[in-house]
């Protein structure tokens, strides 16, 4: 047999190191999903911790609908990141179905029937924490998940705890995030110096550190039971009974007959159009108006797709943050449209006058606070 | 705040954003239940009327849909309180208009303009530009706390891309 020449040996091994690169990006490729090497070829969960977006994919794999993802992604949530969410809270959710129609289903927070007289004198005079229990509206969390579910769900109720009672009664070492907000001295305090102490101090009443198993035993016999029993638990059985006398405890104004009475509210989406894009956001008292109204008036400006230059980038903004101080001065438009006048913010998606606003745009200038209806505005907080 | 986007191999897309208001709501813990407890009703501060019983306060939360004639679908929603509007807009500008990628999109710096109409600059945000949009008489605030975080799940040259904000060391997941 010939033997080969140096050149003809490099062209083989080059040839091989080819094909086996080839072979490693469809080994990939078929692992993440079929020709999808930057993405997913069927479905997706986008959540705050890669915890809670794999249980949410888990309830996918195992035949679940998105709600039923979103579902155990929000709960693992509660207990990843209890700082953000949990039962305890409410939501917005917007939801398309399979023909394209967008609902939303409101299930956050509301004012309890009884509440302390003058709160609002409580309000904080300066930027901070509102703490106390004079400040807790009505949960609608588990009411919520228990009307979509009901609609979209596709695996059973108690699947979609499972994951996230485990969690909650194994423990979990201290999230990376959540250690990272309450390394601050403020959020410490803040813990230290409250009932959090309980599940989020050690045995010698400081805050979970870095290295630290982060357990919700409670919270996990609470899961279980709501699981078994459904939400009704928690809005008409002893989860509530339970929760309503630590409030009352704490010094709280919630009852049994606000939990009762809590109803989720289901609308349309409001739809907006974006040139080609069509916009589905949730009604007011949400932020979608307000998003809908900047994004209306940043529609008919040029854009320079790719990579625009420092000028047209300056430009790009300068129209953006005077959009948004237009937003700031009508963020008093947003209001709960049951209890004001219906049409508040429906303004802020009408073509007219967000035309009219754009007009008011100075190509290379700014104006005082009252130029945009900004006056006394109220103070920003951060989640 | 929280915000999860999903999207099922049926077609079913779902924006959620969820909250107990400020950090650890009003630092009430239920010690019977487990829960800890909303202070919803401070959003309600610089209301000059009385509340009502089953009033909602007013919210930044926006989780939206967006949808392409093409057929391309874009589930978006954000968290950080004030900011959430800000961080989606220009989350939304990014992708649609200046055409860039849903990760990139997300991660680009922001500029924040806060309710005494300042701006605030991310940490990252081009220096040239900021120092072109002080010329034009934007006054510069010296906002600290850069919580806004946006999870989106859309359509991208057939596939779907999910991205979960790393500002809040998020990561995705799908198949």
């Amino acid at each position: 047999m010939a033997k080969c020449k140096p050149w003809q040996k490099c062209c083989c091994i080059f040839l091989a190191l080819i094909c086996a690169a080839a072979l490693v990006c469809l080994c990939i490729a078929t692992i993440v999903g079929e020709g999808c090497i930057s993405g997913f070829k069927h479905a997706a969960v986008a959540a705050d911790s890669k915890l809670c977006s794999d249980i949410g994919k888990e309830m996918l794999l195992q035949g679940g609908s998105a709600v039923d993802g979103a579902i155990a992604a929000l709960l693992c949530t509660s207990v990843v990141n209890p700082q953000s969410m949990g039962i305890g809270g409410g939501s917005i959710l917007a939801i398309r179905n399979k023909t394209g129609n967008v609902t939303v289903y409101n299930f956050r927070e509301t004012v309890p029937k009884s509440f302390k007289t003058n709160l609002l004198s409580d309000c904080p005079k300066e930027f901070r924490f509102s703490t106390g229990s004079q400040w807790i509206g009505v949960p609608g969390e588990l009411r919520g998940y228990e009307a979509v579910h009901k609609l979209y769900g596709k695996l059973p109720w108690a699947k979609l705890f499972e994951p996230t009672i485990k969690l909650a009664r194994k423990g979990i070492p201290m999230p990376p995030y959540l250690s990272q907000i309450m390394s601050h001295s403020f959020v410490k305090m803040h813990v230290e110096n409250s009932s959090l102490c309980e599940v989020l101090c050690n045995k010698n009443n400081v805050s979970l550190g870095k290295e630290e198993i982060l357990k919700f035993p409670k919270l996990a016999e609470t899961m279980e039971t709501i699981a078994k029993q459904g939400a009704d638990a928690f809005y008409n059985g002893k989860i509530g009974q339970d929760l309503i006398q630590d409030i009352k405890n704490a010094g709280g104004t919630l009852s049994m007959e606000d939990l009762r009475s809590f109803k989720v509210q289901v609308e349309n989406a409001w739809t907006v159009p974006l040139g080609n894009i069509r916009m589905h956001i949730p009604p007011p008292p949400s932020g979608g108006p307000l998003l809908a109204f900047i994004l209306g008036i940043m529609k008919d400006y040029p854009f320079t797709a790719g990579s625009p230059n420092v000028n047209e980038k300056i430009q790009m903004y300068h129209h953006y943050i005077e959009a948004v101080k237009f937003a700031n001065g009508q963020k008093k438009s947003i209001r709960d449209p049951i209890f004001s006048d219906r049409k508040s913010a429906n303004h802020l998606v009408d073509p007219s006058f967000i035309n009219r606003i754009r007009k008011m745009i100075s190509p290379n200038s700014t104006h005082e606070n009252t130029y945009y209806n900004n006056v006394e505005p109220p103070f920003d907080n951060f989640g | 705040t929280t915000h999860v986007s999903v999207m099922d191999q049926n077609g079913l897309v779902v924006s959620a954003t969820s909250t107990i208001n400020q950090l650890f709501g009003g630092a009430v813990y239920s010690p019977r239940t487990g829960i800890i407890l909303n202070n919803e009703l401070a959003d309600f501060c610089k209301r000059t009327t009385t509340l009502q019983a089953g009033e909602r306060p007013p919210s930044s939360m926006a989780p939206t849909i967006l949808e392409s004639k093409s057929g391309g679908v874009l589930a978006i929603g954000g968290s950080g309180g004030s900011m959430i509007t800000t961080a989606m807009a220009l989350s939304i500008i990014n992708h649609l208009w200046l055409g860039m990628s849903l990760k990139d999109a997300i991660a680009a710096p922001i500029v924040f303009v806060d309710s005494e109409n300042q701006v605030n600059f991310e940490k990252g945000f081009n220096e040239n530009v900021r120092d072109g949009l002080k010329a034009f008489g934007h006054k510069v605030g010296n906002w600290n706390f850069f919580l806004n975080v946006v999870n989106a799940v859309g359509t991208e040259n057939g596939c779907i891309s999910a991205i979960s904000d790393n500002r809040k060391l998020g990561k995705s997941a799908g198949y």
